[in-house]
């Protein structure tokens, strides 16, 4: 489903150069749950951004579902992941001007969701984030772990076939960081594959597959019982 | 060192009313480090904007170093707290204009700290953090850990008495959240009071009380070898 070849990302800036990435390359079977950790600026979020679509590799090739990234236009680039890619991102980015319910409800907006039908949908994942009373609320009105969890039922709502979630519970406690865990466990066993950062080993122990990144590369990957 | 009675926090959205905190009491000695922990959504931020003086009470009293918050207006409270506190925000709150360097900077051009002064205590700290490389770069260049990094810098510059530091590692790998609590602990050694939120008992276990939350109140807390 996901084919990384060889990828790099560099960022110049002025006179210097940031090798975000220095030759990555991954395969995602379907209905894989695959854990990518490592220290802090070793390129997971730039990986996942490649993964997702929201921005090319310098260098090397990336497949997604058969499709070579690279033969696409950005127009077609933004259709392909919006049918396919639901993104939970490391600084939630929610939109401000708009509510809660509207905030999860705007993947179905693109998708041209009728209205009730959009409506009910926003209900159903807020609710399954335990945020279903703070539905006309702002985000700047919620707490760091809320804005969390609004952007994970933002994923949710539009039953996509693969989840990027980069640190989905960085900002949550223990227990409701589990909640998350079984949500995306239970979406994983409905055909759902997930690619996932974290920080937190507990949380990766959810994958069938931890990759190991530092300094922009693959060091290792562990499988089943070694992980 | 801080006395905190009886606080309640209510926010008021048109014809709903949130209890963000319902009746808190809390005192902090001087040098002491002390950990809040709980779960999304109790009411462990909005206590460290009270400390902090960002924010006020709806009912209740808080006492800074004998000074009542209510007696002072707002500039007055703005002025105690930029001489006393210094604040690592869960969502960091860096200044996308500035560059990292001057990020870390802000708080001594504050105190009118002279600009080759200023420098250099900026790039002590941040390279005290590992981001001594990244100082001319914007924080949207940044990893989300990083961004957390230059939070922390920017905390550390001013030599404070109190610092407020709300989830300082949840975007950190296990390695480099090691490191900024061993700054954080020789920060205290120094006489630094620390009030810390963190949602990670590994790293709650580096305070010397713990404080556990929930629902807008404080539930119990435990020092010593109880933690
Ligand atoms: N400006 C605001 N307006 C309305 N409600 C708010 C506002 N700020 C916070 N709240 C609410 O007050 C409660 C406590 O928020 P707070 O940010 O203190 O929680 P927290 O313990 O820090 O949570 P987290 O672990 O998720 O960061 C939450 O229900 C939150 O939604
Ligand atoms: N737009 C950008 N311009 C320049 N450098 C960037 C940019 N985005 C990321 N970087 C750099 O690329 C490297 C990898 O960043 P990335 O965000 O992928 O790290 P990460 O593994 O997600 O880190 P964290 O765990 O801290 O979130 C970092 O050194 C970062 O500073
Ligand atoms: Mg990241
Ligand atoms: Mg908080």
């Amino acid at each position: 489903l996901i084919e990384v070849q060889d990828i790099t990302k560099t960022y110049i800036m002025g006179d210097s150069e940031v090798h975000a990435l220095r030759g990555v390359s991954l395969g995602v079977e379907h209905g894989e749950y695959v854990a990518v950790m490592g220290p802090s600026g070793s390129g997971k979020s730039t990986l996942m951004h490649l993964i997702g679509c929201l921005d090319r590799p310098s260098t090397g090739h990336y497949t997604l579902d058969g499709t070579p990234v690279e033969d696409l236009d950005d127009v077609a680039l933004s259709a392909l992941r919006n049918r396919k890619i639901s993104f939970v991102f490391q600084s939630f980015n929610l939109i401000s001007q708009l509510s809660v319910a509207e905030n999860v409800e705007v993947p179905l907006i693109y998708r041209g969701t009728p209205r009730e039908e959009r409506e009910q949908l926003a209900a159903q994942k807020l609710a399954s984030v335990g945020l279903a009373h703070r539905r006309n609320h702002r985000p700047n009105e919620l707490s760091g772990g809320e804005c969390q969890r609004v952007a994970i039922a933002r994923a949710l709502v539009s039953d996509p076939d693969i989840v990027l979630a980069d640190e989905p519970t960085g900002n949550l406690d223990t227990k409701t960081g589990e909640e998350v865990m079984a949500i995306l466990a239970e979406l994983n066993d409905s055909g759902t594959t997930i690619v996932m950062v974290t920080h937190d080993i507990v949380k990766a122990k959810h994958a069938k597959r931890l990759v190991q990144m530092s300094d922009g590369k693959i060091d290792r990957q562990l499988v089943g019982e070694e992980k």
